[in-house]
């Protein structure tokens, strides 16, 4: 099973 | 890292740190991670010259986010831990407090 590897990061 | 049975979270090694925005309303970091990327909220970016530089003790890069002004964010999604952050109307001074959990 493929997983989706996109990791938000948000300025603050 | 979860908290203990009785809710307490383990205070070894934690650091408060406390700021408040520049004149635009940033605090000059990026936080990852949340509940629903199944990761903790960790700082991954200081931007040189803001707030989150400059405070004393200054928020570093890999620090680990436990509360926000008070508030235990672990069961938090990505996008409710930024609100907390940009929402500074939960005290009078508008000051973010944040304990962190340093790399």
């Amino acid at each position: 099973e493929e997983k989706d590897e996109c990791i938000i990061a948000t300025e603050v | 890292e979860k908290s203990t049975p009785n809710g307490i979270i383990p205070h070894d090694n934690l650091v408060i740190v406390r700021m408040r925005p520049d004149e635009n309303g940033r605090f000059g970091f990026n936080v990852k991670g949340g509940s629903d990327q199944k990761m903790p909220v960790i700082v991954s970016r200081v931007a040189p010259g803001t707030p989150a530089d400059q405070c004393v003790p200054r928020l570093n890069e890999g620090d680990q986010v436990v509360l926000i002004n008070g508030r235990d964010i672990a069961d938090y999604t990505h996008d409710q831990v930024v609100s907390f952050i940009k929402c500074s109307c939960e005290n009078n001074s508008n000051e973010l407090i944040l304990l962190v959990r340093p790399n």
